[in-house]
């Protein structure tokens, strides 16, 4: 996606050889109208899928989930890293492992919000060595919904969660694709 | 806002005589097309106020937040309750308390999305005792920006974070105001 790709060079700032900085329009500053493009392409990819809900996952999915909601014209669920207020039983839960943290956690949905006759589409901003994604995954699949395939704002094409999550049969849509971050810069792999 | 009334009434369930759970929309399920509407009627109230940004809190916030800022066609920065991978210095921070959790938390943006130019419109999702909201608007005021006021899809009016706030001086604008969760049912305040 030539927008996001060249918002990524002009605004993301490389923190090392692993680690990409967009805050200024992804992870804490979001650009509404590049939300809305993503949400565009998302949609495009997965107008034929059949797709009745998507899930992502809090805090940075939210953005770009909801503007391929609004196109799809379907609900979207962010799933939780923590209980809150509201959310405190009756749920589904999958565990997302962190290898920076070194720990595991646990996310969860409400079993009110997914059915077997779903067919869900999941969003999330980064794609890496792929904990989160499995996690969703595991949760929906979970509820005996559908997965159609997840969208994927930016993968890291060096870390290993893409390559293993397609090789267990997932579509993933991802707009930009960073082959690497070596060098202070950014270099995307080549749209296939 | 009659729609979002309307689906408070339909599908808002009363926990307790304080708490009313909207799981379903706004706080786990969002609906795309209510965050849409309620968007524009953020939007259509502060249009004269010439904002350049937005300021909301992860997560709940980000979906009525992202849509005012599309129809406004500016930022929205969402503060952060925990540090991230990439937001950890050159921080503006200020202190939430919760009645609920007997804490304090910091609540964080970084330095770089704020500047004293700035005319910052605050969203939130619920206005409650107002703490969460105080904390945006003193963390604002840090940068040298100019609060114009505050947006909530819905004011608890029966709690004093509405009244206190208000008497500060601040414009606070909520969709639906709940003016008692009593018996299971919610009443709303009149329009005025
Ligand atoms: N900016 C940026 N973020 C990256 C990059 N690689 C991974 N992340 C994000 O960092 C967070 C790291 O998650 P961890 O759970 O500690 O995962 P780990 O196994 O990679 O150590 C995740 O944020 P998250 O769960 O999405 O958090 P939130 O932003 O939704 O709060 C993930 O999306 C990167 O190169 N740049
Ligand atoms: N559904 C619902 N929520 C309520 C109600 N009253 C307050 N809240 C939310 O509950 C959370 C409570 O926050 P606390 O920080 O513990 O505040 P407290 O002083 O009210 O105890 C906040 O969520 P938050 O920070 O917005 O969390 P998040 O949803 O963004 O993760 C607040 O918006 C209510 O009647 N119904």
């Amino acid at each position: 996606m030539k927008m996001l790709k060249e918002k990524i060079q002009k605004e993301g700032i490389v923190l090392s050889d692993t680690v990409l900085k967009v805050d200024t329009f992804l992870n804490h500053q979001i650009d509404p109208q590049l939300m809305q493009e993503i949400g565009k392409e998302f949609a495009a990819r997965f107008k034929d899928a059949g797709i009745t809900k998507i899930v992502t996952i809090e805090s940075s999915g939210i953005a770009p989930a909801l503007m391929t909601g609004l196109i799809l014209d379907v609900p979207v669920i962010f799933a939780r890293k923590r209980k809150s207020l509201t959310l405190s039983d009756n749920l589904l839960t999958a565990t997302v492992y962190s290898f920076t943290k070194q720990e595991s956690n646990d996310i969860s949905v409400s079993k009110d919000m997914l059915h077997e006759e779903d067919v869900v589409l999941l969003i999330d901003d980064f794609l890496a060595n792929g904990q989160a994604l499995k996690g969703l995954n595991d949760l929906v699949k979970q509820s005996g919904a559908q997965v159609a395939g997840a969208g994927i704002v930016i993968e890291k094409g060096f870390q290993t969660g893409g390559k293993e999550i397609r090789a267990n049969g997932l579509r993933v849509e991802s707009l930009a694709i960073v082959e690497s971050l070596v060098n202070g810069g950014v270099v995307f792999a080549e749209e296939s």
